[in-house]
């Protein structure tokens, strides 16, 4: 009870301060491998330039996802949770002075793999979403609804692998909907780009809206 | 500290239970949707009735899982979790008594879905397997390291996807090996059979080593 108190309240901070940097927090979660690194791939690469972005990661080991930010030529910051399988507020809130927010307008933080806690742990973002792979079923949201409830935005990824699975995409928007009246859905895959464009247009919106 | 330690105490009784009844328990991890259920599917279709099989499913809401068991006619318990991210042994303690053990040769425990956290709660299985499907990416061995050293065996699922992602098998197969020398490592498609009667005979030989 005390821990998530104490996380509520560094998330408000995390989130005053990206204020004071006018800066667009996104915080992507998803199962293993579901594609949100390959999401920020390829929304960097069709922004081009128009907005300035930053990238927090988080895993348990390695810094490979942090590799292929760099690899783009943003700033990234890499936390290594060890054995937690969630980032939380505190963690969030280290990484903020690691990077140069002032040439940051849009900052990505990739959550640990997993469709259980981030679900749990406020980190201060102003969008949270969740990703759901069509290779993974489209049986999961009502199985593991608790990060359903707490996202603003689903996207269901790899749809260019649609006509080698057997996935209906919409049972799991349905269900989402259920759990969630007013979460945006999106369909899109990364590795062909369809669906890309109407995303950004959201994250556009949401920065426009911000200042 | 204490929850662990009361965890294991748990998981040693859960193991002398299934002993005297003669069952092999088999826990089954991985991330929401890599084909736990259906490899379960897949190798009771390929048992033919040769041994006796009954399941645990674990699950943070529905019973969908434990629907797909019942509908293969097998003695099978649902268990709800919640907002809990893995099982614990208590858990799988209150339902070895939901069950007719003495008409179980072979009982599977569908771990919630989670690349982390079900690595560090032992259920008092004697077999402890991950999977990983071919279209999570070859990277997240080294990513998500935790639970490929508590696992006796590590499947690659959907191998009749390679085709259409891009996964090199011999990377996340090398890398479980340097964090487990011992690891059996299978690759299988529950979809098309391929792999699966390796598995089974692997699973045979465990159980006939039992008794
Ligand atoms: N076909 C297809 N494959 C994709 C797409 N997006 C990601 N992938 C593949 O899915 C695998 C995992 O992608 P990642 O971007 O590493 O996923 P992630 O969610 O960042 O993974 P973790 O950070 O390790 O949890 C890789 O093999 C990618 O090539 C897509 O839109 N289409
Ligand atoms: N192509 C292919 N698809 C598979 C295979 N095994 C499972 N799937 C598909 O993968 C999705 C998830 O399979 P499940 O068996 O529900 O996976 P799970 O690990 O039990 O999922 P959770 O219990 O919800 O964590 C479904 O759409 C299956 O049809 C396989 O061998 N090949
Ligand atoms: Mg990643
Ligand atoms: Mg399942």
């Amino acid at each position: 009870r005390n821990l998530l108190a104490a996380n509520e309240a560094q998330a408000r901070e995390n989130r005053e301060h990206l204020m004071e940097h006018g800066v667009l927090a996104v915080n992507l979660m998803s199962s293993p491998g579901a594609g949100k690194t390959s999401l920020i791939e390829a929304v960097v690469d069709s922004l081009s330039g128009k907005l300035r972005v930053g990238v927090i990661e988080g895993d348990l080991a390695t810094d490979r996802d942090a590799e292929r930010i760099r690899a783009l030529g943003l700033p990234v910051w890499q936390i290594t949770t060890g054995s937690t399988c969630h980032l939380d507020a505190a963690m969030v809130h280290e990484a903020l002075h690691r990077l140069p927010l002032d040439s940051i307008d849009l900052l990505f933080v990739e959550n640990v793999g997993n469709l259980v806690c981030p679900g749990l742990y406020d980190l201060g973002c102003h969008l949270n979403g969740v990703l759901l792979s069509v290779t993974e079923g489209d049986d999961k949201v009502a199985k593991y609804p608790v990060i359903f409830r707490y996202a603003q935005f689903f996207c269901i990824t790899k749809s260019d692998l649609l006509p080698y699975v057997s996935f209906d995409s919409s049972k799991p928007q349905r269900e989402a909907r259920i759990l969630k009246g007013d979460l945006k859905t999106f369909s899109l895959s990364a590795k062909g780009g369809e669906g890309v464009e109407a995303f950004l247009s959201y994250l556009l919106a949401e920065r426009h809206a911000l200042s």
